[in-house]
């Protein structure tokens, strides 16, 4: 563990905490796209089975729970408790077309065929592009509220500081996992457009609004 | 496809 890392998990756990509290507070889920909280319950679901496992630390195990619990709490936020303000008529990208590639790009590139490490990549790939449906909706309204704007830049940038995490590793520990670093590294490079309309817009003040 | 890698981040 490193500060990078641990500054990483924090940014993620406070995206989780925002998105959660937003929805709670507001009493509404408007804007959130459901699809992307499907796709990253399905990624924590595959990715974590390893709790079953192997028990790498205390920290470890709870982040974990506390990911998977979250993430279903999300969904039942949206598609049972408030599912009348869930803006289906912009949630429209179709995640066939991320889950099937993942899959498939699972079975060609894994460090392992076992069933476990099968899921775990899957789970790799899949959390790369699982903020598409979002970002498609962000772009099909044209704006965002500014606490989901929030949520989107610690959601980006708890996996930046995971890149810097492994640059540190790879130097310290001659650490690296290939796979995690690639999908870590698109999965930052997504956020690019939106990182920057965030610091020019949303951090002066300004509300998230994309460029008519 | 290269060493098995131990999957101790989150």
């Amino acid at each position: 563990m490193n500060i990078f890392r641990l500054l990483g998990d924090i940014c993620h756990l406070v995206a989780i905490i925002v998105l959660l509290l937003k929805i709670w507070k507001t009493r509404s889920c408007a804007g959130i796209s459901g699809k992307s909280q499907i796709l990253f319950a399905l990624v924590y679901t595959t990715r974590y089975v390893d709790l079953f496992f192997t028990y790498v630390s205390l920290y470890n195990s709870v982040m974990k729970v506390i990911f998977l619990a979250s993430s279903y709490a999300t969904l039942y936020l949206i598609y049972v408790k408030f599912k009348a303000t869930y803006d289906f008529n912009h949630d429209t990208f179709r995640i066939e077309f991320l889950l099937i590639p993942c899959v498939i790009l699972s079975l060609l590139i894994t460090h392992d065929y076992s069933p476990v490490e099968l899921l775990w990549t899957f789970s790799i790939y899949l959390e790369a592009v699982a903020i598409l449906p979002q970002l498609f909706m962000v772009s099909k309204t044209g704006e965002a509220e500014t606490i989901t704007s929030h949520y989107l830049f610690a959601l980006g940038a708890y996996r930046a500081l995971y890149i810097v995490n492994w640059i540190y590793r790879y130097y310290t520990e001659s650490f690296i996992d290939g796979i995690a670093v690639v999908a870590g590294i698109i999965q930052t490079i997504l956020y690019a457009d939106f990182f920057y309309l965030y610091i020019t817009k949303v951090l002066k003040g300004k509300d998230f609004k994309l460029p008519a | 496809m290269g060493d098995i890698v131990a999957h101790d981040e989150l």
